[in-house]
């Protein structure tokens, strides 16, 4: 479902260039469940940008969907993300001024679902993530994992094709991230959801059918 | 090093009260490295805020250094933060607008200490977490995982009496946490450094004196 053809990113700072990816393929077929690891700095969080049509490539190609992403404006890019990835940020990014409920309805609204099936469905995944209580906070008035939680069912509320999740449990104690990791197992198997999770959580890789892994850019053999 | 006496805190919020910390007292000895763990929401930020004089409690005290902390002023918490403790956030905190570099030696400044003097000590921190390459970036061009270094080694900056540490290793891959484990258990075995870690990280609990948990707010026996 996501193709990557000699795909590299370059941050141009300073003197010295950084070559985050390096002329980088792959194919993640329909209905996969990977892991990619790599030690910090490797990196995962720029391919997965890519992969989720969050950034451009310096150069190669990103192929979503059979389309090949780089013939897309900004805008259809924004449509395409909207209605066909899930995507959680190793930063969550919650909007600071909604509270937990309206983060996870905002891109059902966006999408053009009505007010009370998005009101229900935001309900249904905060008591998925055992946030039911927590619906009404705002971002500085939950815990670190609580935040993580409701990006996870942020990513969630269009039922997307492809979630791609970067280091969601991270924040979260071993109890709290298994049960993550058999919900996006689960979502996986039974309704063929590709799901692509950049981790360094053990139960959470074991879970993955691939695990690949970066270094300096590069895909590990 | 740092006493609590019947702790509490609890936010008002809507039309029922969250009791994040309830009636806990404990007493953190010099030198002492412990773990704290629990589950996502259980009240170990909230602790640890207060045991850094971050935040006040609702009722019962917080003793630092044999000094009843309720009885100081916000500056002199500030002062007293400055030069005793080495807090890293769960949420980094780093500040935007300066380079990596400049993050560490803010602290320093602030303490007085000499500009080279500063820009030597803040370069070695680097070092230590791998990152003198990074010096330069601003944080939003570096990776989670090296943003929650330069977290660490600004926390470290004015040689603390006491570290800590919210989930120091929550972004981290596994051979990179392990060496921030290594490197706080050997400031607190070489150097009588009190820490206190809040961790979900096996590897960093199994470094600890003592490993406590909370549940609902409350100390586990
Ligand atoms: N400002 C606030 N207003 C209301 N409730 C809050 C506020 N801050 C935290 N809480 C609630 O207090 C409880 C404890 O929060 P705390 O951040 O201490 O948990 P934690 O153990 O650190 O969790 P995590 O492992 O997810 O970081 C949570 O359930 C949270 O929703
Ligand atoms: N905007 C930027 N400008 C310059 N360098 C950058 C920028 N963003 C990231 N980098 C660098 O690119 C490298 C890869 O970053 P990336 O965020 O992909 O790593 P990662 O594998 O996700 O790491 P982590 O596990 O710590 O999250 C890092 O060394 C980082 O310093
Ligand atoms: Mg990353
Ligand atoms: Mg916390």
């Amino acid at each position: 479902i996501i193709e990557t053809e000699n795909l590299s990113k370059t941050y141009k700072i300073g003197p010295n260039p950084v070559h985050a990816i390096r002329d980088l393929s792959l194919s993640i077929p329909r209905g996969a469940f990977w892991a990619i690891e790599g030690s910090s700095g490797s990196g995962k969080s720029t391919l997965l940008n890519m992969l989720g049509c969050i950034d451009r490539p310096s150069s190669g190609k990103v192929i979503f969907d059979g389309e090949d992403v780089s013939k897309k404006s900004d805008s259809m890019l924004t449509r395409l993300r909207l209605m066909n990835i899930g995507f959680v940020f190793q930063q969550f990014y919650l909007i600071p001024t909604l509270k937990a409920i309206e983060n996870i309805t905002l891109p059902m609204k966006e999408a053009g679902i009505g007010r009370s099936k998005r009101r229900d469905r935001a309900l249904e995944l905060l008591e998925m993530m055992g946030l039911r209580k927590r619906a009404n906070h705002h971002p500085n008035q939950l815990s670190g994992g609580e935040q993580q939680r409701v990006a996870i069912a942020r990513a969630l509320a269009n039922n997307p094709k492809v979630i791609l999740a970067d280091e969601p449990t991270g924040e979260l104690d071993s109890g709290t991230g298994g049960k993550i990791a058999e919900l996006l197992a689960m979502l996986n198997k039974e309704k063929g959801i590709t799901v692509v999770v950049v981790t360094h959580d053990r139960a959470m890789a074991s879970r993955a059918s691939r695990r690949i892994s970066l270094t300096d850019g590069r895909l590990d053999a």
